[in-house]
């Protein structure tokens, strides 16, 4: 009926150390490893070939860069990256500290102290280790009793120091009995002291202040307080975010718009960059952002960019970097929307727009030229006797020529606009088919999966023939475990590196989107698969196809990395045999480049 | 019809699209 | 609703579907007041059908003279008569074979005439209708490839491929695009 509160503070400070050490030890755990070990693994650098691209174009674009935008990226980064002062950190070292004290605590309470001191430790009485023999703690025993024993006492002690001494020779041979004895012994095992079960009290681990008449009216407010406006609060706060955002992170009223824009699509209408553009300035996400501005102003923001012009009213730079830097989500949610409506032209119009917007380069037949540093586009405009449209083409003149043509006197300029054209990724396909892991053809009601290897070359080099690489060097491992996980291939390349992208808002990796769509029906099947690994390492390969003129003594399949796409189907592969087309188109976000768009023949047979 | 209709006359506008675009 | 036109207006909130609506509601309206035949069936009008034939036929006469201009003439004009003059309940199977029809001698003229965007327009609206078929891209390869547009014509003729694998003409037009492509591309 009565309860007994932790009136000396004995107990609580464990219970709070406890506590705290089950939540201190994992975090510190999980922050040192984030400290030490993340970079490296983030960075992907872990791949010479990609270390070399992302060094050559880090430095490119880091000079592109003008200064509002060089603010904004290291504002950015610095609230992101801010790896020794994050709220975890400081938490953490609070934690440890606040551990620290209540251990100083509990060594300095008597209260404590004076229970310990009751714990009964045979070992400490005889003076053994706990690992002692029997040999040795009768040895011991023998000599303390002998020293204690109470007819061996000296007459001169007083009746204290008698009485202490006796007291001790009772619990020395207590000890003994505790360790040899069978029945003691059980006794200590069970009840922790070998005259069997002593008292034992039950409380509660609270400090008595906290119930005391004049504090327990604030307790009960504090609990009040707790769960019934913090913790409300706290869960709808939550639950609020959690459904407003769908699974791609993009807005529900975004979503919705999108939706509603896609399904009222008429096909008489010719998509256009303009149109994605004008369905984004509707997002919901904007208007969070910026409540007072109108989707007319993000329109013209997004066009601004593009077109790197300064039309728009709003003068702030920033505005326009965060509208930029939020399209990324809005037209990865877009494009998948969009391939769940099955419509590929507005799939492939909405990775258009994202190159458009990424590199600030609007949709032109020159766009690929466009987008490297340093280009005089009246003088290219004017210039070109023969029609230049591609990095290709345009690698096909001297550099002297080229400079003539992109209208770039200073050497060191020419330099840097071929190092970024020269390290732009291209993709050329090797093989294409539908394979089956395990079998060696596609049966009816299988599940296939479309396996492509490819070939990642810069612009500069030369075409290399897929006929050139041996069958040998494309084969896929055939053990078990890949036939478990054929798709874990992919995991083995190197994550991308980051773009050349000076008018992008932050720093940003290349990705390579796949869309499958039928060829029968020309509509799109699945959802996107965004391939973020691939190693670059040819575009480091000296191959220039102005040096190179034969390829039988100049080149080496074996040299090359061939690099691999799986692509899993939605679907089984159909009930009857026969040939079924499908296209598959693969678009870089970043860069205006040659993309795969190539059909691959599923052939069902028996 | 109405349908054929309107996508036949959207052809001038759609010609128009595709020289600006290209 | 204005009772002496006859005809329905949006209000300014209209979306973009009542607007469409309203139109087709309109055209209807247009056409029934003049229509004097309390029994009137989805039978196509004879005399139009006349018209428009006589046209096509004129049309595909010059053509045979090699008088290409106006063969397009006429037969654009056919087509255009067809479009305008006939009635909306009138069979709609019967009204898209018939333009299909047209539009496929159309477009040929087109082709000879070098009108390529026109002739790729008129390709579109052919699909568009369901017309997917070899033939179609075969044109459709040629008038893009013709415009420069080589990544598209690439792309039309692999789905013309996918439809008739063994069809010759598709195969010489995609060597022709990967030739071109690959002088593009440097």
């Amino acid at each position: 009926q009565s309860y007994e509160y932790d009136e000396s503070s004995e107990t609580w400070p464990f219970f709070l150390l406890t506590l705290l050490f089950m939540v201190l030890v994992p975090l510190t755990v999980s922050q040192a490893s984030r400290l030490f070990f993340g970079q490296a693994v983030e960075n992907g650098e872990e791949n010479n070939g990609q270390r070399q691209v992302q060094k050559a174009l880090a430095r490119i674009d880091d000079e592109m860069m003008d200064e509002e935008m060089r603010t904004f990226r290291q504002a950015y980064q610095k609230s992101k990256k801010s790896k020794i002062w994050s709220k975890r950190n400081v938490m953490v070292v609070v934690g440890w500290a606040l551990f620290a004290a209540l251990v100083q605590r509990i060594r300095n309470s008597e209260a404590i102290e004076a229970s310990a001191i009751g714990v009964f430790d045979p070992y400490a009485l005889l003076g053994v280790t706990a690992s002692a023999s029997d040999r040795d703690i009768k040895s011991a025993y023998r000599k303390l009793s002998v020293k204690f024993h109470p007819d061996k006492l000296a007459k001169s002690l007083s009746s204290e120091e008698r009485a202490r001494i006796e007291e001790m020779y009772v619990q020395i041979s207590k000890a003994y009995e505790a360790l040899t004895d069978e029945i003691t012994k059980a006794n200590y095992l069970t009840y922790g002291h070998p005259d069997g079960p002593q008292t034992v009290s039950h409380g509660i681990a609270i400090p008595s202040f906290l119930v005391d008449r004049a504090a327990s009216p604030v307790v009960v407010l504090a609990y009040l307080v707790l769960l019934s406006i913090v913790l409300p609060y706290l869960v709808s706060k939550w639950w609020s975010r959690t459904r407003s955002f769908t699974k791609k992170g993009i807005h529900v009223k975004t979503a919705s718009h999108f939706v509603d824009r896609l399904v009222n699509y008429k096909p008489s209408e010719i998509v256009t960059v303009d149109l994605i553009v004008k369905w984004l300035s509707d997002a919901e996400e904007f208007k969070i952002l910026f409540p007072q501005l109108t989707s007319a102003d993000f329109e013209q923001l997004i066009h601004d960019h593009i077109n790197r012009a300064e039309n728009s009213t709003i003068k702030d730079k920033t505005v326009r970097f965060r509208v930029v830097g939020k399209c990324h989500s809005l037209l990865h949610g877009l494009l998948d929307l969009a391939c769940g409506i099955r419509n590929t032209e507005i799939a492939i119009v909405t990775l258009e727009t994202f190159k458009c917007i990424v590199q600030a380069v609007p949709p032109t037949p020159y766009s690929q030229i466009m987008q490297l540093p340093n280009v005089d586009k009246q003088k290219f405009l004017q210039g070109s006797v023969d029609e230049i449209h591609t990095l290709g083409k345009l690698f096909t003149y001297k550099d002297e020529e080229i400079s003539k043509i992109l209208g770039i006197d200073d050497e060191h300029k020419l330099k840097q606009t071929l190092a970024v054209a020269s390290n732009i990724p291209q993709l050329k396909l090797i093989k294409a088919e539908f394979l089956v892991p395990g079998e060696s053809q596609v049966s009816p009601s299988s599940t296939p999966h479309i396996s492509i290897k490819l070939l990642v070359r810069s612009p500069q080099q030369k075409n290399i023939p897929p006929e050139r690489f041996p069958e040998s060097m494309l084969e896929e491992p055939q053990d078990f475990e890949f036939q478990q996980n054929p798709f874990n291939i992919m995991e083995t390349e190197p994550l991308m590196p980051y773009s050349y992208a000076p008018f992008f808002p932050s720093k940003r990796r290349n990705a390579f989107c796949c869309l499958v769509a039928l060829q029968k029906d020309a509509k799109i099947l699945q959802t996107p698969v965004i391939v973020q690994r691939m190693s670059l390492e040819n575009l480091t390969k000296n191959f220039d196809k102005r040096e190179i003129k034969d390829l039988d003594t100049d080149f080496t399949p074996e040299d090359w990395k061939i690099g691999t796409i799986k692509i899993p189907l939605g679907q089984p592969a159909p009930d009857e045999t026969g040939d079924v087309y499908f296209r598959v188109i693969i678009k870089s976000t970043d860069y205006f480049t040659t993309d795969l768009d190539f059909t691959v023949n599923m052939q069902v047979r028996d | 019809n109405q349908a054929l209709s309107r996508r036949y006359n959207s052809i001038f506008k759609r010609k128009e699209v595709c020289i600006k675009e290209w | 609703y204005d009772v002496n036109s006859k005809r329905l207006k949006c209000t300014d909130e209209a979306d973009e579907n009542l607007q469409t609506n309203v139109d087709q509601v309109n055209s209807l309206t247009a056409a029934l007041i003049p229509e004097t035949n309390p029994n009137f069936t989805p039978q196509p009008h004879e005399d139009i059908s006349k018209l428009v034939k006589n046209l096509f036929d004129s049309g595909l006469k010059n053509a045979k003279q090699n008088k290409f201009p106006e063969a397009l003439k006429n037969v654009s004009l056919a087509i255009e008569m067809a479009q305008r003059k006939r009635a909306p309940w009138e069979a709609f199977a019967v009204q898209l074979q018939e333009l299909q029809f047209m539009l496929r001698h159309k477009i040929d003229l087109l082709l000879v005439l070098g009108k390529y965007l026109d002739a790729l327009q008129d390709l579109d609206m052919l699909l568009n209708t369901g017309l997917v078929q070899p033939e179609v891209f075969i044109r459709k390869t040629d008038a893009l490839l013709k415009l420069g547009r080589l990544d598209q014509a690439r792309i039309e003729c692999e789905r013309g491929l996918s439809l008739q694998p063994q069809n010759t003409k598709l195969k010489a037009l995609n060597l022709e695009c990967a030739r071109r492509l690959a002088d593009f591309n440097g």
